[in-house]
């Protein structure tokens, strides 16, 4: 799987990001 | 042997428990998005109209 | 008990896997979500300037 290790673990961060684009300020 | 394998059923277990609680957030950040975007849909087609 | 532990073990690395690649793939959706977003948002933006 090309998911290794880290990167899964980004998927949060890039979750918190997204989510205050658009609006959501409570992560 | 046992004892060697061992570690590795903890942290595999350790990295299941992390790739559920990983994987909710994931779903329940693409509602948050999904409901956003229907919103501005919603807005657009009732600006389109006015 | 090494038998008994074993298959767990496979059971576990394979439902990793997978849940790994479930997580690959809301975070590709995620990203095809936020570009349509984006894009819409632009959009958006040109409209109410023109």
């Amino acid at each position: 799987s090309s998911v290794s290790n880290t990167t899964w673990r980004q998927g949060r961060q890039m979750l918190r990001q997204y989510l205050q684009e658009i609006g959501y300020t409570d992560t | 042997r046992i004892n060697q394998q061992n570690p590795s059923i903890r942290e595999i277990r350790q990295e299941n428990r992390e790739l559920k609680a990983s994987l909710e957030d994931h779903q329940r950040a693409l509602e948050l998005i999904m409901h956003k975007y229907r919103e501005h849909m919603h807005h657009k087609i009732l600006n389109s109209k006015v």
